[in-house]
């Protein structure tokens, strides 16, 4: 999908956002190649749920606004299913 | 505000908590103490309680542990996740555990310990995360809360009180009835057994009680109700009123009185009001509406005249065909004279005279009987 490359830095692995999406938005693990690739709308209508979910922009996108949030510290607990 | 899927909750109010162990960041006087007063906000809004264990199983066992830790939900050190907690049930569940690869501090110059408890007891008690970024269950910690004025949001309290209900009228130890304070001359005496009300009507989380040229104010953040002159709040109303109820999804509060009704939002009267009641499809034969109640689930309003009911549809803005309907026919075991009526976590609660029936739609029965004023702490 149009991940801004220049936001996801060596920090932000796409294992990052996978295993956040994976841990909170209840992003199946068995859809883990489909994250590389670019095309993928099941992972960017789960980015657009954490970024409604979060108050953020849905843009659908890892803008910065976006991992700035998912950089911060937080709860443990899932936002969605459980 | 959000529950968790199945929506378990304790069924029961007095629960158990024990601190397992501690983490060596802070004394164990502070520890003890932070926990207890995370447990005290939620107690203060519902009628829970929590006594603390030192051995044995509680209810609620708050640990602090790093990475694995025995639940399959490993920590991950310093920062990210802080800590976790379960939904209320047995075993782990109800338990609360805390990152000790985190920094815990008394103030946020580390991980606040007060902030996150409070969130992860929130858990504990059945709460799941709420998208409203000023609630204390909102999922990511903010540093920058004020501590010092530290305060449930109205999310969190109406989610807490949504699986508890608010806390007992009276505080849990028996008190002898206290003598009603004799009224001003003209103003109705809040505990006076034989109160009844004109209308009630929900707004913005809080409940509004009228009689006469008064009404009684109900916050769950504040244990005594306020008691105000309705011209105080909207002068343009007339001095007692009919009925009134809060259609959510339009954040208004509609009044009515005799065969006009006005719109106020918040303490704003609307522009072009008051309006015939028989502009929403009343017959000219009613006069007066005597309590009307919006469903937010439904987007259904009912009114309340005499024996009979109506039915609008919000969403078409119509009175619903096949109305008036006898109150008796869908809301058995209610007084067929309603005086007030209003919706709290789930129940709609009608009021005749000195008494309140507690109704449940879905099973389509009172479930209790209550005197009118047991809202107001009497």
């Amino acid at each position: 999908y149009p991940v801004d490359r220049a936001a996801v830095d060596k920090d932000d692995s796409m294992d990052f956002v996978q295993k956040y999406l994976e841990d909170y938005y209840n992003l199946t693990k068995d859809v883990k190649q489909v994250v590389r690739r670019k095309d993928s709308s099941l992972v960017v209508k789960k980015i657009q749920e954490m970024q409604k979910f979060l108050g953020l922009e849905v843009t659908g996108k890892l803008d910065s606004n976006t991992l700035e949030v998912m950089h911060k510290p937080r709860c443990g607990v899932p936002d969605v299913g459980y | 505000f959000s529950t968790f899927p199945g929506l378990p909750k304790w069924r029961k109010n007095d629960l158990t908590y024990r601190i397992v162990n501690y983490t060596l960041d802070l004394p164990r006087s502070v520890i003890d103490s932070t926990i207890e007063k995370a447990l005290k906000i939620w107690e203060e809004v519902t009628p829970l309680t929590f006594s603390k264990i030192s051995e044995g199983e509680a209810d609620i066992m708050i640990t602090f542990a790093v990475r694995e830790h025995g639940d399959f939900s490993p920590f991950d050190g310093p920062g990210k996740v802080l800590a976790h907690a379960y939904a209320p049930g047995p075993g782990i569940y109800g338990d609360a555990h805390f990152d000790d690869d985190e920094q815990w501090t008394k103030d946020t110059s580390g991980v606040n310990l007060f902030l996150v408890a409070a969130h992860e007891l929130g858990h504990s008690l059945g709460l799941f995360h709420s998208t409203d970024s000023n609630a204390l269950m909102y999922p990511v910690y903010n540093p920058l809360t004020d501590l010092a004025r530290f305060r449930l949001s109205q999310d969190d309290v109406n989610g807490i009180q949504s699986l508890y209900g608010p806390p007992p009228a009276s505080p849990p130890e028996p008190v002898e009835p206290t003598e009603s304070t004799p009224p001003e001359p003209g103003t109705p005496a809040t505990c006076d057994p034989a109160l009844s009300f004109d209308a009630i009507s929900t707004l913005r989380g809080e409940i509004l009680f009228f009689k006469d040229r008064h009404f009684w104010r109900k916050s769950f953040r504040r244990l005594e109700p306020e008691f105000h002159l309705i011209s105080s709040f909207w002068p343009p109303l007339p001095s007692s009123i009919d009925a009134a109820c809060e259609v959510i999804s339009k954040d208004t509060v509609f009044i009515f009185k005799g065969t006009q009704f006005w719109a106020i939002r918040g303490n704003d009267v609307q522009p072009g009001y008051p309006r015939s009641i028989h502009t929403l499809g009343f017959p000219s034969t009613v006069k007066k509406i005597d309590a009307a109640i919006s469903d937010k689930e439904t987007k259904k309003t009912y009114f309340f005249v005499e024996d009979k009911y109506w039915r609008f549809d919000e969403k078409r803005q119509s009175m619903e065909p096949g109305f008036p309907k006898q109150i008796v026919e869908d809301f058995p075991g209610v007084e067929p004279k309603v005086d007030a009526v209003f919706e709290a976590f789930g129940f709609f609660y009608f009021f005749n005279g000195s008494s309140q029936f507690e109704f449940d739609p879905n099973a389509k029965k009172v479930t209790h009987v209550l005197k009118s004023n047991k809202w107001l702490n009497c």
